[in-house]
């Protein structure tokens, strides 16, 4: 469904070159379930940066239903993140202004529904990450976790076929975490392609497979025995 | 060294209340080492901004060294602030236009110290958190965990008596969060008073007391048997 054909990133600022990525290779199959690992700083954000198709890479091809997604037309690349991928964020990148019902909207929004079924849409998802009594709250007036929460239900609102979660249990407590983990079991079994960021062993070995990452190379990509 | 009596904090949004804490009584001692933990929502970063003199209790009283903060002059407050306590935010609200050293300087600015006293302690500060070599990056140049050490490395600028860091290490691997854990031992054995929320019971493990918080009140505070 994805494929990382030795995608390689660079960052030059002044005479300080970073290698934030080198040499990637990696096969996503449809359905996987996958987990990312590694030292803080060590590429895992700008990997998935990539395949959420918000950054590019400096050497190396990205392919995303077998087409490189840098000789894609804008229009082309705006419908594939609206509609099949689903982005949770590392720091959230919530709109301050708008609610926790209005911020998963958004992607509703971009994608032309009628209001009254987005909201409906929306009100659900929020009670499926525990949000159903936080509704009309501002990101300002939700805790750590709880904005951790609304991130990963707007992920979900365009019903995407690859949810990319970076650090989605990061700032919860075990409980909600495996709240969460459960959450991405069922949406698993439904058949969509989970591809998620984590520091916890315990998160990760819910997933089928763990890539581990260290300074900007794979150090180890291993699929659980069943 | 610090007291919460009878502590309670209340959010009223139109008719919507929030009880984010009731009848809160903790008594802080010189050179403990706490960690508060709880599940997410139920009231960790509102006590932290009560105990940061970031914020007031709706009932109830502060105290610090024996004073009610409430009845302090503004200058005193940010005099305490400035130079007794350390806050390391659970959103790192770090100033983006500046680079990671001159992040870590903000407080010494504050403080009046000189330039090039301040650049070299800022710029030790950064190699004690693993960030020697990201000195010159703004805080967009850094991954999640990166931002989050620039955090605790300026909570340290003005060497407090109090360390209040929240969840300081969620966005770190265990190796990198061990590291920092280990950093924080030092600090303690300089007789530092450490406040710490997190989620994880390895980092928790190492602190002298649990408090554990469930919907804005104390369910447990347990200190260690030595
Ligand atoms: N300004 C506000 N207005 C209304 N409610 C608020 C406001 N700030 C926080 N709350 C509510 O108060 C409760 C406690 O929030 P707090 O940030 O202290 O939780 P927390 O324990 O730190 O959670 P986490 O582990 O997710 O960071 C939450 O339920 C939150 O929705
Ligand atoms: N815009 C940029 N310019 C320069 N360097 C950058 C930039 N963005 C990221 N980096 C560097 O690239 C490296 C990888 O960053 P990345 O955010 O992918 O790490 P990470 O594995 O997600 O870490 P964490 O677990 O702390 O979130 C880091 O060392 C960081 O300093
Ligand atoms: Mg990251
Ligand atoms: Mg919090």
């Amino acid at each position: 469904i994805a494929q990382v054909d030795n995608v390689s990133k660079r960052y030059q600022m002044g005479d300080v070159i970073v290698d934030a990525l080198k040499n990637i290779n990696i096969d996503f199959e449809d359905g996987d379930f996958v987990s990312i690992m590694g030292p803080s700083g060590c590429g895992k954000s700008t990997l998935m940066n990539l395949l959420g198709c918000l950054d590019q890479p400096t050497e190396g091809r990205y392919l995303l239903g077998g087409q490189d997604v840098s000789k894609m037309e804008d229009d082309e690349l705006s419908a594939i993140r609206g509609s099949r991928l689903g982005f949770v964020f590392q720091s959230y990148n919530l709109i301050q202004q708008l609610s926790v019902v209005e911020n998963i909207e958004v992607p509703l929004y971009y994608q032309g529904h009628h209001e009254a079924e987005s909201r409906e849409r929306a009100i659900e998802l929020a009670e499926q990450v525990g949000l159903g009594d936080r509704i009309h709250h501002k990101p300002y007036e939700l805790s750590g976790g709880q904005q951790q929460r609304v991130g990963i239900a707007r992920s979900l609102a365009n019903d995407p076929l690859v949810i990319l979660a970076d650090e989605p249990t990061g700032n919860l407590d075990s409980k909600s975490g495996a709240d969460i983990m459960n959450f991405f079991d069922k949406l698993h079994d439904q058949g969509k392609t989970l591809i998620m960021v984590t520091h916890s062993d315990e998160m990760a070995e819910r997933s089928l497979r763990i890539i581990r990452l260290r300074d900007g190379v794979i150090e180890s990509d291993e699929r659980k025995r069943n």
